[in-house]
């Protein structure tokens, strides 16, 4: 694993979040339940916990957006960069955004939005890409199951290298 | 007219290499930045990364993976 240059980090561990913009091709109900296990997954594995909030000021802000949207980092249409995320800071800092050109799905075909916000998530969090192809924070999409999903040791090492273990984990 | 093959490959490296690599944008690079070893090296970073044969050349496979459907955030650097 890989932590993002400066290992940057949330100093709380109870987290907020916010959908401030949702896709199109999903209903509101699919996307806040891929969102909601998305972040699951990263708090099994850490001290860190996540709330959604209707709140202006959460910590990670989460929008659907295409093209440019005013943050320097334009998307390219359909397939290419399919999302990204911002490392932990004030503002800005967290926040995940995800191509709304891209064909998201809650299965197996095109792009698994619960798959690649899990991804996201670990830049909010603190983490970079990582070198192993197994890994989630392997920057190439790749499905996986997501009823079956669990996090891969490469990403549990990052994260618990940040935040430390879980409090309560799950026994094997 | 349709873009020759190799001229779109090499546009897909610099793209790639720019937006994931940190490979200076084009028209904002001076003339020594501007220079093929420059990007032979960013090759070889990318191909490191991906456990790729470290050729620093644009071959099938490093053209492969750039190819993949991906996150924006950078391989290297903030």
């Amino acid at each position: 694993f890989m932590l993002t240059p400066g290992n940057p980090k949330w100093e709380q561990t109870n987290l907020t979040y916010r959908i401030i913009k949702y896709t199109t091709q999903l209903s509101e109900a699919d996307v806040e339940e891929a969102i909601k296990k998305a972040f699951q997954v990263w708090s099994n594995a850490s001290s860190l916990t996540f709330t959604k909030t209707s709140q202006e000021e959460a910590d990670i802000k989460i929008a659907f957006v295409q093209g440019d949207h005013g943050d320097n980092s334009p998307f390219d249409g359909p397939n290419g960069i399919l999302a990204h995320a911002f490392q932990p800071g004030q503002g800005i800092g967290g926040d995940a955004h995800f191509d709304e050109d891209e064909i998201w799905t809650m299965n197996s075909s095109s792009y698994n939005l619960f798959l690649v916000a899990a991804h996201e998530f670990g830049h909010s969090l603190g983490l970079a890409h990582s070198t192993d192809p197994g890994a989630l924070m392997y920057p190439n999409y790749a499905f996986r199951d997501p009823s079956t999903y669990t996090l891969p040791q490469d990403d549990i090492n990052g994260i618990q290298a940040i935040y430390g273990p879980s409090n309560n984990p799950i026994q094997p | 007219f349709p873009v020759p093959a190799q001229e779109m490959d090499t546009q897909v490296v610099q793209d790639y290499l720019e937006k994931f690599y940190q490979l200076p944008r084009r028209g904002l690079r001076s003339q020594r930045q501007n220079s093929p070893s420059v990007i032979v090296e960013k090759l070889k970073e990318m191909q490191r990364f991906f456990g790729l044969s470290e050729t620093g050349k644009p071959d099938r496979q490093t053209l492969a993976v750039m190819r993949k459907p991906r996150c924006g955030v950078p391989d290297s650097g903030d």
